[in-house]
């Protein structure tokens, strides 16, 4: 009945038994928090993503943070070997990491991971990307709706042309990339739901 | 999906991050 941690953030699946789940998550937090970090940092630089209201950047922050990990470790997910790579570098398989519980999101990791990476993306394009995933105006709790639409408008026009003048089938790349972000929601969607299942078990 | 970022202290490290407190310089 030994429970395991199938995040990569995490350093490892296993899981000690003999620590309580209060140590259990916050080494866990200790873990993910350097790259939670590295979010926020992008966002800072995100031009006019500081002139949004606190309220509003903390907002798109907590709703977005997630997002911005898949895209950012989504070379984690090995699709042509079927292994994920940890934070502490270690490679476990498919087969492994099915045997210890991970279930669906798994696969649809796999499955974004490998869409994204065949649109075969440049560092520029992938961080404007990046910076559309975050900056959404449809977030919960967000209370300047027409300022966080104007600079997502602003960030999509912005990857729109980066995609017309680096792809020749640049139509197809796009409207491909904005697909992504329904499926980046259905990943937070099914993340947070097995978040919750963690901390409850 | 925000109440469950508050809960898992999510809120807490971008707060943090965000306003570059002086603990987290301390860090």
């Amino acid at each position: 009945n030994r429970m395991h941690l199938v995040c990569p953030m995490s350093v490892s699946p296993y899981v000690d038994p003999c620590k309580s789940s209060h140590e259990i998550w916050e080494e866990f937090s200790m873990s993910f928090t350097p790259a939670v970090r590295e979010v926020v940092e992008f966002a800072k630089k995100i031009p006019g993503f500081r002139d949004l209201s606190q309220h509003d950047q903390v907002s798109l922050l907590k709703a977005g943070t997630f997002e911005v990990l898949v895209v950012r470790f989504a070379s984690l997910f090995d699709v042509k070997d079927r292994t994920v790579t940890f934070l502490s570098g270690k490679k476990y398989s498919v087969e492994a990491l099915r045997s210890m519980g991970a279930g669906e999101l798994l696969n649809s990791m796999f499955e974004f991971s490998e869409k994204l990476s065949a649109l075969q993306l440049s560092e520029e394009e992938m961080s404007l990307f990046t910076a559309v995933v975050l900056v959404s105006a449809d977030r919960s709790g967000i209370e300047n709706v027409n300022s966080v639409e104007a600079l997502q408008e602003n960030l999509i026009r912005a990857l729109r042309s980066l995609i017309m003048k680096n792809h020749s089938n640049e139509a197809a790349t796009f409207t491909k990339l904005l697909l992504k972000l329904p499926d980046l929601r259905s990943l937070n969607n099914m993340h947070s739901e097995e978040l919750l299942a963690f901390k409850v078990h | 999906l925000s109440e469950h970022a508050s809960n898992l202290g999510l809120e807490d490290i971008i707060r943090k991050a965000l306003m570059g407190s002086s603990e987290e310089r301390q860090e």
